[in-house]
């Protein structure tokens, strides 16, 4: 079986970088301190899931190329979901 | 769509402006009239009702800044943030900061049309918040349309009325056009326009939108199909990937659009003669690759053509009647596809699964078999 999947391009620190920024301005990614940050689930995979749930992408909590590809569409700066109250 | 929650609105319906400063990207005019233009969009659906000031604090300031402009929020630069607004209260609520950094046009899309973005920013004014609806003008994400053709969709006027109710002066004797609503993945009538493959996944199109299947994802993600392919048309008649020249190709009325995954391949659109349809062909229903033969079938009314990729050329004895070939379909086909080498005719809310060689009908099932609710 032939199966054409496009080549998924590498997810770079840059993006990585991007992406904090980003769910820290629209998504209320906050730095985690203390004995939270070492419970539960990582902060950074709980609002990256939090952003693809409301863009309708794959719920996968990690970053891949559809999810630095909407983080770089131009938008508008007021915050997403709950956190624009 | 979302609200700030509703003790974040304005509580009267008589709502000032006033425009502080000008981005040079425009004529003062032009500037002016894109924001008289985006106001009226909610004007038209909702008892609010703006007036312009020119000194003094109005409810809505409305200003062009760069980088660090008074707020807590700082600009970050060309493309990125365009704009920004506070939802309604006293003070800052209200306001509206647009990017200097950014290219704002009147009508064209070689920039940020300013009456989009101040559209969406206006939302933000008077109360809404984002809506995770695509086809919304409340979408985070901006898309272009055209300002002269827009009108508001129906997700963002649910929304605002939600606030102020419906506009009280409407005039019974003014037709306005209805407003768009966003395709319905779970809608079990919906006839779809067009379907193909593309790299390994499945592209369902329906008025401005699609959807994209991934393998295994559960919900297909819906987008404008203009927010991935500028420059394709929409309302599509047919569209179909060649694997042989990773290629995907649109067609509406009689002309063909081509893409190399979202990039426009130069040349196009052209016509339909390029896939060999004779002249009387006006438009078509549906187009298929069949991968194993390399063939290109088109339909058109209650036949269908073959178009050879390899040579380039109508095959022989072609148009054929549908009926002849595709056992048990008798209604007009809407779409076509193949998938893990069944082919899939749809007519309607319905897909046939065919086995090419054969003949061979073997399954009839509904929409929602690829596209999941």
């Amino acid at each position: 079986v032939a199966v054409y999947c496009a080549p998924q391009p590498e997810i770079t620190l840059q993006d990585e970088n991007l992406a904090e920024s980003y769910l820290k301005k629209f998504f209320n990614l906050t730095e985690e301190k203390g004995p939270t940050s070492r419970r539960g689930i990582n902060p950074v995979t709980k609002k990256l899931s939090e952003m693809q749930r409301f863009f309708g992408l794959q719920i996968t909590g990690t970053l891949d190329a559809d999810t630095v590809a909407m983080m770089k569409k131009p938008r508008c700066g007021v915050p997403d979901g709950n956190l624009a109250r | 769509f979302s609200t700030f929650g509703r003790d974040l609105k304005w509580e009267r319906n008589s709502l000032t402006y006033r425009i502080e400063n000008y981005t040079p990207d425009m004529s003062r005019s032009e500037v002016d009239g894109s924001i008289e233009k985006a106001l009226q969009v909610w004007a038209k659906v909702t008892p609010l009702r703006f007036t312009r000031i020119y000194s003094g604090t109005a409810d809505i300031m409305i200003s062009f800044g760069r980088q660090a402009h008074g707020d807590y929020y700082p600009f970050d630069g060309r493309d990125g943030t365009l704009a920004h607004a506070f939802a309604p209260s006293s003070g800052i609520g209200g306001d509206a900061h647009f990017d200097e950094d950014e290219t704002f046009t009147f009508r064209s899309n070689s920039g940020y049309v300013l009456f989009m973005v101040a559209a969406h920013e206006f939302g933000h004014s008077l109360g809404l918040s984002h809506s995770d609806d695509p086809g919304a003008l409340m979408y985070p994400t901006y898309t272009y349309r055209n300002p002269e053709t827009f009108v508001l969709p129906k997700d963002d006027v649910n929304g605002i009325q939600s606030l102020y109710g419906p506009n009280p002066d409407k005039d019974p004797s003014v037709v306005v056009p209805l407003p768009p609503s966003t395709p319905d993945a779970c809608d079990s009538t919906m006839v779809l326009d067009a379907v193909t493959t593309l790299r390994g996944e499945m592209f369902f199109f329906k008025d401005s939108f699609f959807w994209r299947s991934l393998p295994n994802s559960r919900t297909p993600q819906q987008s404008l199909i203009t927010s991935f392919w500028p420059t394709a048309p929409v309302n599509i008649d047919a569209a179909f990937e060649s694997r042989h020249s990773d290629k995907i190709y649109f067609f509406k009325g009689r002309r063909v659009w081509a893409f190399s995954g979202y990039t426009p391949k130069r040349g196009y659109p052209k016509k339909l003669t390029t896939f060999g349809l004779p002249r009387s062909v006006r438009k078509i229903d549906a187009a298929l690759n069949d991968v194993q033969s390399g063939k290109i079938l088109l339909f058109s009314g209650d036949y269908y053509y073959s178009y050879d990729e390899a040579r380039r050329a109508m095959d022989q004895g072609y148009p054929k009647r549908v009926d002849q070939t595709f056992f048990g379909l008798n209604s007009k086909v809407t779409a076509a596809f193949q998938y893990r080498s069944f082919t899939y005719i749809y007519s309607g809310p319905y897909m046939f699964e065919y086995d090419l060689r054969s003949g061979r009908l073997y399954r009839v099932l509904r929409n929602a078999y690829f596209l999941r609710c």
